[in-house]
């Protein structure tokens, strides 16, 4: 049964997007069945990949406020292994349609549970705020991974999340886990990005990924494509970290 | 009476923050009165500025929700010409409690309303997301600062930040101007950042401020030391944009 993955962090930009994207990209490579669930209204997830908005053959905002299945929401990408269900701006409307609705915070996890069978792994890319659409993704997921920017307002809103995650595991998903805390845009020149490296290592000590994703210009070029950075770049050292976690994650499988 | 000048952009990480704090501290050091308003519930804005969340007096919850007047929430910082109103993480909740308010968008218009006399120049600092918090924010302005990191999704963000706000415009704020584009974390080595700041630049034309401000590590590590930059560098790249965008916008005084 798929393994549920919420990629999130209430800070903005710190790369959830750009993770959910490559780390699904380089498990699809690896040949593992994955499904990207884009709950952020900027639907940044969906173009990241090549998707187009006219083409669009329904969004999440069905399958959460439209009693349409998932299983109808399904696009194909470049990789054969790969398939996203994607946003669009609507879905801002959710976060106060959702408000006065029966099991308001479940719907994302209700919508995916006939799903879970038919992959190996669903990712959710989360909108950078810890409103319902992020709520609904904690509830989903059987662990959380953290984008972390090596910058102080970063680091600084940790500790916010992570408390965020503790009510969520008490008042409404108790076997919700840690998957990790990737450290991003990492530029070793920078004092301040070592200084937070050497901070979140020390107190964070096995939750930190060892892989870490450098600041590489690639990354921030392939979106412009529609091109996840294996199918871009797979020379650059963007492509590396993100196969590198791939793997990092695979190791973790039962029968690795 | 004082200009409201919002400064907004769903996408996260953009540098609205950077630019809140840095205008605000530009705009003091030329000795006009500012305040500047957090309504990120994240509470960069305060933190930016040294404030520590034990030591507060208020919060813009206690404005939006509380009852309280704006005069009562205002903490000073370093610069004489500079006050603040923090946010913390409760004004999460403001969003869902919100909805089933009485007048929930104009709940910051008034009670900015009776602070307007006594500043020259009041910003806001938006969170990254076009709910209720960014909807008070523009229907309590004057205009709006859009700051836009020189890369492929902010670009892509544009048109639904213009949409919104011309949706604001219509419905509840007639008298809402565009302040202008502000170009951040620009590096002129990035083929992806001149292409972006080409196109904005030929689509937007004079809505683009001519100050553009550069990536600059000094601007990222200030926050740590809760300094705005020219009281950290004066001297470095991101010090001197800044004080530049200061000057554009205060040769747009009445009598400058
Ligand atoms: N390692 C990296 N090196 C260079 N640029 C990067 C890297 N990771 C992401 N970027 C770029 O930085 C910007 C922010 O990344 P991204 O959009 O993935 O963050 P996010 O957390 O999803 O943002 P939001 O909070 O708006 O959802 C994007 O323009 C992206 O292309
Ligand atoms: N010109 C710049 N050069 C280098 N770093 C910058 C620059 N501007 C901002 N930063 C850093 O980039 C990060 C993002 O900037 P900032 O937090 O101001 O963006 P924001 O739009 O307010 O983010 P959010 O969407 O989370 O509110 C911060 O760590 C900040 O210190
Ligand atoms: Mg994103
Ligand atoms: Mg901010």
């Amino acid at each position: 049964v798929g393994r549920i993955i919420c990629i999130s962090n209430q800070k903005g930009g710190v790369g959830k997007t750009t993770t959910a994207i490559n780390l699904a990209a380089s498990l699809a490579a690896a040949e593992r069945k994955v499904l990207l669930v884009d709950m952020d209204p900027q639907g940044n997830a969906g173009s990241g990949l090549g998707l187009k908005r006219e083409n669009l053959q329904g969004t999440v905002y069905d399958a959460l406020l439209g009693g349409r299945p998932m299983g109808e929401l399904l696009h194909p990408t470049e990789l054969r292994f790969l398939q996203v269900v994607p946003a669009t701006p609507d879905l801002t409307g959710a976060e106060v349609e959702l408000v006065n609705q029966e099991r308001r915070e479940y719907r994302l996890r209700d919508a995916l549970r006939p799903m879970a069978e038919q992959y190996d792994y669903i990712l959710i890319d989360c909108p950078p705020s810890l409103g319902l659409l992020t709520l609904n993704s904690l509830i989903a997921a059987d662990s959380v991974l953290i984008p972390l920017q090596c910058e102080y307002y970063a680091l600084e809103g940790l500790s916010q999340l992570n408390h965020t995650i503790d009510l969520v595991k008490q008042a409404f998903n108790p076997g919700l886990k840690m998957e990790g805390i990737l450290l991003t845009m990492f530029d070793s020149r920078a004092n301040i990005a070592n200084q937070v490296v050497a901070d979140v290592r020390e107190y964070f000590k096995e939750q930190v990924f060892t892989s870490v994703v450098p600041r590489n210009v690639r990354l921030s070029e392939c979106p412009s494509f529609g091109k996840p950075i294996l199918l871009y770049d797979i020379k650059s050292k963007g492509c590396e970290s993100y196969l590198a976690l791939g793997r990092e994650i695979m190791q973790r499988e039962p029968n690795p």
